[in-house]
């Protein structure tokens, strides 16, 4: 069920929010 | 100004602290310190060449794009800008990424998100905010939710941790939130900071041979 997704969880795989693609070439 | 590294390192680097000074203000070692100004030397002469980095230039490291504006980024920009200059030092950038390398304490991680989603600057997240960043994220990604379940979604978040039922998220309430859903920090750990002497090998090459 979409309403026990954790928006947290879902806010913290923004793009915006991965700085690990600083480090990629 | 006497060693060999401060030599190498000081002059050219805007917001200059000697490396040793960085290492030991942070989690990262000296070699990390000396391997990321690679990476910042980069980033800062991508599209203005002045040696700092400007939001375009972040957001061209992110996106590969310097025209993308994005909620997200822009909180991550202003929290890494800690003189309020409006640009990022190096002195800065190492400070603020040090919180994302895999040893930082969590409570430094804890605290940064908290800051990050704190969107008005009040101390407390507020529904609001949720529910913006919730949008921010729809709005950036290929995922359609409708209205109401957006709503859900954020309703059902926000109770689990306003604990105390006042109506906003105090940074007690979050860390708590966070022992228990850890996941929602997950973003804020980088194991690319671990490895970053890899990565941009060829300071540590001169370093050692400085040794």
């Amino acid at each position: 069920r979409p309403s026990v997704m954790n928006a947290f969880e879902l806010i913290s795989t923004s793009q915006g929010l991965n700085l690990g693609t600083l480090f990629e070439k | 100004m006497g060693c060999a590294s401060s030599r190498q390192f000081g002059a050219r680097a805007a917001g200059h602290v000697e490396p040793e000074v960085l290492a030991s203000d942070t989690s990262f070692t000296v070699n990390e310190v000396e391997a990321l100004y690679e990476l910042y030397k980069r980033m800062s002469f991508s599209i203005i060449k002045d040696g700092l980095i400007h939001k375009e230039e972040f957001q061209l490291a992110l996106f590969r794009n310097s025209k993308k504006a994005n909620l997200f980024a822009d909180r991550v920009f202003d929290l890494f800008d800690l003189k309020r200059t409006g640009v990022i030092d190096f002195e800065e950038f190492v400070r603020s990424l040090s919180v994302f390398h895999p040893k930082a304490p969590t409570s430094e991680k804890t605290a940064f998100a908290f800051k990050l989603y704190d969107l008005r600057g009040t101390g407390y997240i507020e529904k609001e905010e949720l529910r913006e960043l919730v949008l921010a994220l729809l709005d950036e990604s290929d995922l359609r939710l409708s209205d109401s379940t957006v709503e859900a979604i954020v309703d059902n978040t926000f109770s689990q941790a306003d604990s105390n039922g006042d109506g906003k998220i105090d940074p007690e309430e979050w860390e708590e939130f966070v022992k228990k859903n850890p996941a929602a920090l997950r973003n804020m750990s980088l194991p690319y900071l671990q490895d970053i002497t890899m990565a941009f090998p060829s300071f540590i090459t001169r370093s050692e041979a400085k040794d």
